[in-house]
C-alpha cells in the first residue's frame, strides 16, 4: 500500500513539476511531510514563482493559486485518467499574461483530452478549437457554434 | 472517451429545447453574465447523478426546472462518444436524467430507463462522477491550493 | 427598537433600489419575511436582471451576485456612514460590459466617498481618480503612481 | 475621515520602505499576480489591529515579517486625513503598528505608544475597523449575495 502510494505520488510530482513549468517561469513541486511513513502526515505544495522565495501554496497571491491548482489538476493524470476537464471561469483572477500562457497550454493539452472551460476573456476563448456562444433571448439562454473572428462582434 | 452532445430541456435558464456540440479538444464556453454558461455545467452534472441541490445552486430541486416550463419536465442528455477506451462496445453512450414536475425522477442509458445506481456505478466504472475533481465550479479554483496538507494526502490516496 | 430598524431598512432598501438600478437595467429591493415582527425572520435580496423573472440573490449567476453584493453594501451607507471602501477584485467575474458600468459608477460615487479599488481590467482602472501601478523589482513589491496613457505600455 | 498615505516597512513582500499616496475619490491599484496588490490592503487591516493571522492570509505572524527583513520589524503606519467629520482636531491622524523580530507587537497613535486597545476604540469611535463590512477581500464579494436571510437581518440590526 505505501509502496503503490509513493510509486503514484512520485509520477504525480513529476507531472506537476512539469505542466507548472510550461505555465509559468518558476518551479513547483510536492513534498511529504513524512516521507518514511507517508501516511502520517500530508502532501505540501510548495511553488516558486520568477526570483521569489518559494512558499507553500496557501500562502500564494489569488493569481498564483489559481495557476498552481490548475498544474495540480492535471498533474493528477498521471496517476488517474480523467477523460475531460470542466472549468467554470478558473482565469478569474489571471493578469493578461498569465491568462494568454494558460490558453496556449490548454490548447496543446487539449490534443490529448478535452477540455470545456468557460471563461470571458477573448485572449483565452480565442485559443480553443471550438468556441460555443451562450446568449439570451427573450429571457431564456441559448447556445450557438462561434467562430473567432465573431468574438468581437458578439459583445 | 469524451462529451460530443448535450441536450438540454427545460433546465434552469434553457427553455424548450437547446443542444451544446463540443469536440474532443479544446471547447470554450463564452457569453454575458446570466446567459447560462455555468448552468451548462450543472446540467452535465445534473445528468451524472448529482443529488446535491445546493451543488446546482439552488434550493429545492423544483427550481431546477425551468421558470417558465413549471408545467413541463425539465431533462439533461449528455452523450458520451467511445474511442475505444470505453468499458462499452456502442460508439456512444447517451446519458439521461429527467425531473418531473411532480418531483419523480427517471434516469435512461441509451433510452432505456434505468435506476440512478446503474448510471452511477456505469459512469464510476469510466473514472466520471459528478463531484469529481475534474469538474471545478465556478469561484472554487483557488480552494485547491488552499488545501491543507493532510487532506492534500488524503486525496491522493483515494484517488490512488 | 423595532421602529428604528423599520426607519433605517427602509432607508437601506431605497438607497439599495436606486444604486442598483444605475448599475444594471433591472431592479432590485430587499424583503422582509415577517413585516409585523422584523425580528422573527429575515432579509430577503431579490434582484430582477433584464427581462428576466425576479430571483433571490442566492441562485443568481456569479457575475449577477457580485453586483447585486456592491450595490447592497453601498446602500449600507444610507444607515451607518463609512469613510472608504476598499474592494479586492470585485469584478472578477464581471463581464466587459458590466465593468464598464461599475467603473462609471464607482467614478460618481467617488465624488463623495473614497474608494480602493484593485482590479486587473483596463475598462474600470481608467474610470479612477488616481492609479496606483504595483510592480515587483528583485523580489519585493513596489508602487508607484501611474497615468491612464502608462497602462498600456505597463503590461 | 479618507485615507491619505500608506507607509509600508518590510511588511509582507514589501522589503524595505514603500509608500503609497492615495486621494479621497476613486483610487485604483493594479499589477501583476503576485505584485503586492492584495498586501496592501493587508497592511491596512494590519494597522487596523487585525489579528486574525489567517484573515492576514498566513499561518503565523512572523510570516508578516518581509521574508528578506527576517531579523528586522515589520511596520505600518496608516494616514487617515480630516475633514472635519472626525472625533479628533489634529488635521491628520496617524495609525501605527509594528511587529517586532521577536514576536513583540507594538502600536502608535500620532507617533505616541499606546495599547492596541486605545487605536482599536478610537477607530470604532469612526466606524472603522479592521474587518469592517467596507473592505471585501479578494474572492469574497459574491458571499454577501450567498447570505441567508437570517444572517441578512443581523447584519442588519448590528448596524443600526
Ligand atoms: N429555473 C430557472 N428558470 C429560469 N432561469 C433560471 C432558473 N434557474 C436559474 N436561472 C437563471 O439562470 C441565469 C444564468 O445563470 P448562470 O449561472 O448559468 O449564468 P452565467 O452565464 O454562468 O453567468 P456569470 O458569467 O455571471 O457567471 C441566472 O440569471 C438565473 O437567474
Ligand atoms: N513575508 C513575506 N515575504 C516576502 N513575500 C511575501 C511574504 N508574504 C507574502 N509574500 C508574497 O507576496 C506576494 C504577493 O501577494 P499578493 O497577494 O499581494 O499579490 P496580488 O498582487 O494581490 O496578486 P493577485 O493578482 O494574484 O491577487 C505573493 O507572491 C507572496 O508569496
Ligand atoms: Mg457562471
Ligand atoms: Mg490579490
Amino acid at each position: 500500500k505505501s509502496q503503490t502510494f509513493m510509486k503514484a505520488f512520485e509520477m504525480i510530482d513529476r507531472s506537476f513539476r512539469e505542466i507548472f513549468s510550461k505555465l509559468v517561469d518558476g518551479a513547483a513541486w510536492l513534498e511529504l511531510e513524512n516521507p518514511n511513513d507517508p501516511f502520517n502526515g500530508g502532501v505540501f505544495m510548495l511553488a516558486k514563482f520568477g526570483d521569489k522565495k518559494e512558499r507553500e501554496a496557501a500562502s500564494l497571491s489569488g493569481g498564483e493559486k489559481a495557476i498552481a491548482s490548475v498544474a495540480f489538476l492535471l498533474a493528477l493524470q498521471a496517476a488517474y485518467k480523467s477523460h475531460f476537464y470542466i472549468f467554470d471561469e478558473i482565469d478569474a483572477n489571471l493578469d493578461a499574461e498569465r491568462s494568454r500562457r494558460l490558453g496556449e497550454f490548454l490548447n496543446s493539452w487539449g490534443k490529448e483530452n478535452q477540455i470545456i472551460l468557460v471563461s470571458l476573456k477573448d485572449t483565452l476563448i480565442s485559443k480553443a478549437d471550438r468556441i460555443i456562444g451562450v446568449y439570451e433571448r427573450e429571457g431564456s439562454s441559448r447556445a450557438i457554434e462561434l467562430r473567432v473572428e465573431e468574438l468581437e462582434r458578439g459583445k | 472517451v469524451y462529451i460530443s452532445r448535450i441536450e438540454i430541456r427545460n433546465f434552469k435558464s434553457f427553455e424548450g429545447a437547446v443542444n451544446v456540440e463540443l469536440v474532443k479538444g479544446f471547447n470554450a464556453v463564452t457569453g454575458r453574465n446570466g446567459s447560462g454558461k455555468s448552468n451548462i455545467i450543472d446540467a452535465i452534472r445534473f445528468a451524472f447523478g448529482e443529488n446535491s441541490v445546493k451543488a446546482l445552486r439552488e434550493n429545492r430541486m423544483q427550481a431546477l426546472i425551468n421558470d417558465r416550463g413549471r408545467g413541463r419536465s425539465a431533462r439533461v442528455s449528455v452523450y458520451l462518444a467511445n474511442e475505444g477506451d470505453a468499458p462499452f462496445k456502442e460508439q456512444q453512450l447517451v446519458i439521461t436524467r429527467e425531473l418531473l414536475s411532480n418531483g419523480e425522477q427517471r434516469y435512461y442509458i441509451n433510452g432505456r430507463r434505468t435506476s440512478r445506481n446503474n448510471v452511477v456505478d456505469l459512469l464510476y466504472s469510466m473514472g466520471i462522477s459528478s463531484d469529481g475533481l475534474n469538474i471545478v465550479p465556478q469561484g472554487a479554483i483557488g480552494r485547491i491550493a488552499e488545501m491543507n496538507p493532510s487532506d492534500r494526502r488524503e486525496l491522493l490516496e483515494d484517488l490512488i
